[in-house]
């Protein structure tokens, strides 16, 4: 579920990604006026409710788990993590747009959250589900 | 591919069919290591009442959720475990006749939810005392034994876990370790013959768990005993390719 955010809240979280972004290198000076491509991450509500689960999850009710969406220019910052295939895969990308697609951008740092449910035998569970949650995207 | 321009890249709009948003669902539930499709629990008219082992895990979830914001500190036993699972007492067996001693109580579980894979870093049984006028004021030993094995002529055999005081007039939740049972049940589930729980007065003599004010399965739904385990994942879920 994809929420539509206040304006106020949303400007807020963009200029908090957008240091974010900065210090992991994602915005590239020579890109800058591309901000609609620049690879970002973007609000994503997911609710448990919504989804149904309700009768078994018993908390949380949902949680931001946001996504990444944008395109992965290159060149990238210097201290951008990219993978070697990732260089490889933008340079051909390069020479061959057609046939090899830009690099992705994907989360490449994520969080955990804790899951309390019922099991089939009533028992309840209070579970650590790992990488739900992007704290920052970028390419790998 | 190769031949021609490439489409701009557009998210997939196409509307996911029943089958495969059911498939696609089933698939999300395998990655996160949760137990099927969800399915409707019966509500009885007990179940309104709250019960004692879901108000502690909530607590515990709280506690997780706030420890997640704020960087505090959690229950010791949390920030060691991926899992934590709380387990209903499905028996109850009692020796208290007053010709027979000493006197005990038995709680048996059902383990077999456990997830395949995970360590046990922790296990505690939770049973509720209430204020006892029986003796007056004196001190209470409650002592937690596993039956390791049972005798058709004799006694059980049986493995000391953990020993408590406490004063005949407290009213608390008492919290007894059982660690070192809960590991061996969950290395073999046909080995779990219960827990037993005994209580002795200063000056040793048994005395009935229940005239000491420990409640069992009797007792009212958020004060009935229940055990926990916290466990630590050794391996990630697998997941079934469709």
């Amino acid at each position: 579920v994809v929420r539509p955010l206040r304006k106020k809240r949303q400007l807020n979280k963009t200029i908090q990604m957008q240091h974010l972004n900065q210090h992991l290198g994602i915005f590239d000076d020579g890109h800058g006026s591309r901000g609609r491509d620049v690879c970002r991450r973007h609000e994503l509500y997911v609710s448990f409710r919504d989804l149904g689960w309700l009768d078994w999850v018993i908390a949380p009710q949902g949680y931001s788990a946001y996504y990444c969406e944008g395109e992965c220019n290159y060149p990238l910052g210097h201290r951008m993590n990219s993978t070697n295939h990732a260089t490889m895969q933008a340079l051909i990308h390069l020479m061959k747009p057609e046939v090899v697609p830009k690099v992705c951008c994907v989360p490449t740092e994520l969080s955990a959250i804790s899951v309390l449910y019922y099991d089939r035998s009533n028992n309840v569970i209070l579970r650590k589900e790992h990488n739900m949650v992007v704290q920052a995207c970028g390419c790998h | 591919g190769g031949h021609g321009p490439r489409p701009p890249y557009v998210f997939p709009q196409r509307r996911l069919g029943v089958q495969e948003r059911r498939d696609l669902q089933r698939e999300i539930l395998a990655v996160l290591g949760l137990p099927e499709l969800p399915r409707r629990r019966p509500s009885p008219a007990t179940s309104r009442q709250p019960a004692s082992a879901p108000l502690f895990m909530l607590d515990l979830y709280h506690a997780v959720a706030n420890g997640d914001d704020d960087g505090g500190p959690l229950q010791p036993h949390l920030g060691r475990s991926d899992l934590v699972m709380s387990f209903v007492n499905m028996v109850e067996r009692d020796c208290t006749l007053d010709y027979q001693e000493p006197h005990w109580k038995e709680f048996h579980f059902d383990l077999t939810q456990i997830p395949a894979g995970e360590i046990v870093t922790a296990a505690e049984f939770r049973i509720y005392k209430e204020p006892s006028t029986h003796p007056l004021n004196t001190t209470l030993h409650v002592s937690m034994f596993e039956v390791v094995q049972e005798h058709s002529n004799r006694e059980s055999d049986l493995f000391f876990l953990d020993l408590q005081t406490l004063r005949s007039g407290d009213e608390k939740w008492l919290v007894l370790d059982i660690t070192a049972a809960s590991d061996r049940w969950l290395l073999n589930h046909k080995k779990d013959l219960g827990l037993r729980l005994y209580v002795e007065t200063e000056d040793g003599h048994s005395m009935d768990p229940g005239l000491a004010g420990l409640l069992g399965q009797q007792a009212p739904r958020s004060k009935q005993p229940f055990m926990v385990g916290f466990f630590r994942a050794s391996r990630n879920p697998v997941r079934t390719p469709r």
